[in-house]
């Protein structure tokens, strides 16, 4: 049998485990309608780019995964600019030499320059020397 | 698990409400 | 290769084609780990009941699909007494007598009861003289 395709038109939070949580834009397959209202879905195979920040491991949720941080700092350049934006975070300019400390899995790097210590985006440093 | 849930399903989210 | 699994600990809505929107729990398995903190990932196939009215076909979208009203009125009972949320949901009582007048599909029917006419779980009604 074909089963009906559909797409969710709103964030669904599941309130009962039998229920299936969808993200606006979700594709789903019908198995039953019930008259109730509630009906069985299959989501649709999805894939793509998320945050690493979103998720944490099945298994472990709590074991660290990250690596460990270089106090001595791992020579890099910023190949474009930044202006930070929480107040964790180091803003600095295009070209800049800084020193890499903690390579987060985020992406979010702990950088020093000079005396100045904070995240930035790691998609925009460059190993230097390459 | 082929029973639905026994409380109503929400109303439809707002942006979908047709007028009655 | 096993890919590893990791949970979704938040709802993320996605904000370009290539990436891949999530609801809190989802199950991912991670295809790749690139370093800017973006993880390319395959969401687990998930089924389970979800309310018909979060939905809207995938071919087409705005084609009303619901049943033809009956102003006539098929006469039900209430199963289970149900109190009103939104103004324009009615208030019953278990065992009393009401006509449907219309079985929309996401399970919220119109009934009317002498001279009141307003939402209605169907869950809660049976069918007169069964």
């Amino acid at each position: 049998i074909i089963l009906q395709t559909y797409r969710a038109i709103a964030n669904y939070e599941k309130h009962s485990p039998s229920e299936m949580a969808m993200a606006t834009g979700d594709v789903v397959d019908v198995v039953e309608k019930n008259e109730s209202g509630w009906w069985f879905c299959q989501m649709k195979t999805k894939r793509g780019w998320v945050p690493a920040s979103f998720l944490e491991p099945l298994d472990s949720p709590d074991e660290p995964e990250d690596p460990e941080p270089n106090y001595a700092g791992e020579p890099y350049v910023t190949i474009k600019a930044y202006t930070a934006v929480e107040e964790d975070e180091v803003s600095l300019a295009q070209g800049e030499a800084i020193e890499v400390i903690h390579k987060l899995l985020d992406g979010w790097w702990v950088v020093r320059k000079e005396d100045v210590t904070g995240y930035f985006p790691s998609m925009f440093l460059q190993k230097s020397g390459q | 698990i082929k029973q639905p849930p026994s409380n109503p399903p929400p109303r439809p989210p707002v942006e979908a409400r047709k007028k009655p």
